[in-house]
């Protein structure tokens, strides 16, 4: 069968479906100082699971707002950076209004997800961590 | 703050594939 870490190079979606690849990319994003875009990416996803789930209507909000707070709120954060100004007052008017809708992180972590394609997936694959680790 | 960060990694850990 193909290694781990040849899928990994393969896509974003491969390195980020498996566990080892994960704490790989992880490692590499917090030499970078940019780990909080991995954990938001999974928060935006976590979420989307909590949504799915009967009731918990009051930690789904509460979920929200953390998320908000911790990501997006200061615009000098490394993922508030990188999402764009409509999608960021979206997502402060939901948490503004109380009104949690499930799908209200989803641009961002598109947006997120692009800019780790674009730049820092890139940049792993020609990393030392990485090449170390093949 | 802390229940907060609690929810926040219970919620990324939610996210992340299981061990194959």
């Amino acid at each position: 069968p193909t290694p781990p870490y040849v899928k990994w190079a393969e896509s974003l979606h491969s390195l980020l479906d498996d566990q080892e690849g994960i704490h790989l990319f992880r490692m590499f994003l917090r030499q970078e100082a940019c780990g909080d875009v991995l954990d938001f990416w999974f928060a935006c996803s976590g979420f989307r699971k909590l949504e799915a789930a009967e009731g918990n209507e009051e930690k789904k909000v509460k979920l929200a707002k953390a998320i908000y707070k911790k990501y997006i709120l200061d615009n000098s954060g490394i993922v508030s950076r990188q999402i764009k100004p409509a999608t960021k007052s979206f997502i402060r008017d939901c948490v503004a209004k109380l009104h949690v809708d499930p799908a209200m992180f989803d641009q961002a972590q598109t947006e997120i997800q692009a800019a780790m394609e674009e730049n820092t997936y890139p940049v792993f694959l020609k990393s030392d961590i990485y090449l170390e680790y093949t | 703050i802390d229940s907060e960060d609690d929810l926040l990694q219970e919620c990324i850990s939610s996210a992340m594939p299981k061990k194959k």
